[in-house]
């Protein structure tokens, strides 16, 4: 399978409903400093469980669009990303992750509210294994995996066995 | 809980040279470097952990403290994909992960990547039992996304004060 | 002490900004962007300590950790160069501080770099009271060092197994 | 005054004696992956005085050249580096560290030698204040100078003034 698109509302700064691809088998994101584009990054990790402290925000509601420190402070805002995955036979299956204005946050799978379990259950039977992270590496990240004491390697590798 | 460990292990390193080689290997040096994964102790590895030796073409030092940057994430990077042929996702997200490297490593790199994502290997499992992947990267360097399928730009809308995106499909404008 | 330390502030902090619009600012942002150093406790600097800001040109977020890779590389570079102002030393030695940096804010400090140490501004103290200084960069992008007076070329020797130089003079071979 | 030119012998990946400028008021340093750059800037560290942390090296040994691993278990090795810079009235003065067959390391101005606090003074009389090392960036650092504490940036300041 692989990401046919996202589609993110007031997430980081991405502002208001936004659809992002279709995304092919390799995809560049291109774009000046400061565009967006790790915020694009965030926003599949997100979607996918990863915890807030990797997204460079403290608390969930950091995440959601704001235009200056201000509008952060407003309460009753609302953010999510979806992401369309393509089924190896063709079909889609839609993983939905909502943050609500209480602070917490909601899955979906298509249009089913599940729990973490479930949700995390069905990214691993695809092969996504979120804890162990071993398919994202975030800005900054690339020369410290060569650096990595023994004991971390060893902690890497028993997380993928 | 050991047994698993060490499928694991076994299967990394048997990969991790042939891989290192993928990525170092070029006109001057057609053999490439030589990497490799150490046990510190066989019998107990939770205690005592892996040691990762990698050595470019003409360097002959252990110590992967001495490599520069660029040599570094070239490492790096091929101990990432042996990692991943153990356990495929069916996709990878790299955040310029080619700030360090010369042209030279950048078009080996993003050559590496393209041959494992695009062409159909997704589908098949090559010969060497390493599946293919999706590949979203992210990167400044023009000779780094000329060799992807499709682009998209994020720029920033400054009357709206927020991000936008535009997606371009590179397969149909490329010159035959 | 106190007294020393207010005075090295006090400079570094009334200077922070004109260079940071120095290097923010373009076409399409001729003001550039905002940046300011605080004391958290005036009485007490060595306790509370100074919080840095810098906003980019269009961002008015204050908090720094929300800025982006590019964006925190080009604000430590104004810090860095204001802290020079200071207490100027002769030269600078910079190694791939470019990495994080898209093509126009490559040649936006690269220009920066060369208003400081080319044309003669290292005698001469400019109007705004900072010197000029020597530079030694090192880079990987041509779009930096092309702006260069001078390139050192460093290459493996493979026969001898080690490093050697070549020196290029460019003043003499820039096209007029 | 400026650095004019440096002379290596036997420093990391420099083999024997050589001569490596001369440096004009701006000058790029550029070659592939591996070829020596920061350890050309690595040799200007050292002559300065920098500590032996923060040039990738744990002892002074380790900066000597060696071909591999064998080589560098000898012992009796000796390297040094000197700096020629040039002062505002066009003279010259040679700055020279060497490291010892016996480990340690011997501070040189022109062809006399010194102790570290003459030496130090020197420099300082010239404007380069090597403790702040505030005109020094290593690679990967540039980032990290931005996201310093307000307790680390008030060192900072305290370290120049
Ligand atoms: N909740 C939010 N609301 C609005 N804007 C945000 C929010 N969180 C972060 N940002 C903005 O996003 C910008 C950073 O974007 P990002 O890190 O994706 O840039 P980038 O394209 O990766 O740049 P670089 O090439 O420098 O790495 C910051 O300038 C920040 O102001
Ligand atoms: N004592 C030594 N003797 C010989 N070679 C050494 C010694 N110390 C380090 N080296 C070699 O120097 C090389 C690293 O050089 P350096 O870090 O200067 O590269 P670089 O040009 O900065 O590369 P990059 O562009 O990737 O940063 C290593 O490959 C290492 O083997
Ligand atoms: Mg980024
Ligand atoms: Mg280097």
């Amino acid at each position: 399978g692989k990401i046919l698109r996202l589609e993110l509302n007031n997430f980081k700064s991405y502002k208001g409903l936004q659809t992002i691809g279709p995304f092919s088998d390799f995809t560049a994101v291109i774009g000046p400093n400061g565009a967006g584009k790790s915020n694009l990054m965030d926003a599949i990790s997100f979607v996918l469980g990863v915890r807030t402290g990797q997204l460079r925000g403290t608390q969930l509601r950091d995440l959601i669009y704001a235009f200056d420190d201000r509008e952060k402070e407003q309460s009753g805002r609302r953010a999510f990303v979806r992401l369309v995955y393509q089924l190896a036979g063709g079909s889609e299956l839609r993983f939905t992750r909502t943050i609500l204005p209480s602070g917490g946050s909601e899955y979906q799978i298509d249009s089913r509210n599940v729990n973490w379990d479930e949700y995390n259950g069905k990214l691993r039977s695809l092969g996504i294994l979120v804890k162990a992270r071993n398919f994202l590496v975030f800005q900054g990240d690339v020369e410290s995996i060569a650096s990595k004491n023994p004991k971390e390697l060893t902690g890497l590798l028993e997380q993928i066995s | 809980r050991y047994k698993l460990f060490m499928e694991a292990f076994n299967h990394i390193s048997s990969i991790i040279d042939r891989i290192y080689k993928q990525l170092t290997k070029s006109g001057t040096h057609p053999l490439g470097g030589t990497a490799y994964l150490n046990l510190e102790n066989e019998d107990d590895p939770f205690l005592h952990g892996i040691k990762y030796t990698a050595m470019p073409p003409t360097k002959r030092f252990r110590d992967m403290e001495q490599l520069s940057g660029g040599e570094k994430t070239v490492a790096a990077l091929a101990l990432l994909f042996s990692i991943h042929s153990y356990r495929p996702s069916p996709f990878f997200i790299l955040d310029e992960v080619d700030a360090a490297l010369d042209n030279l490593n950048v078009a080996k790199v993003a050559g590496f990547i393209r041959s494992k994502s695009c062409d159909g290997t997704r589908a098949s499992q090559d010969s060497e039992g390493s599946s293919g992947f999706q590949s979203i990267v992210i990167s400044l360097k023009d000779s780094f996304y000329d060799k992807a399928e499709a682009v998209v730009g994020v720029y920033r809308d400054s009357d709206k004060g927020c991000s936008s995106t535009l997606t371009f499909d590179l397969t149909k404008c490329q010159e035959s």
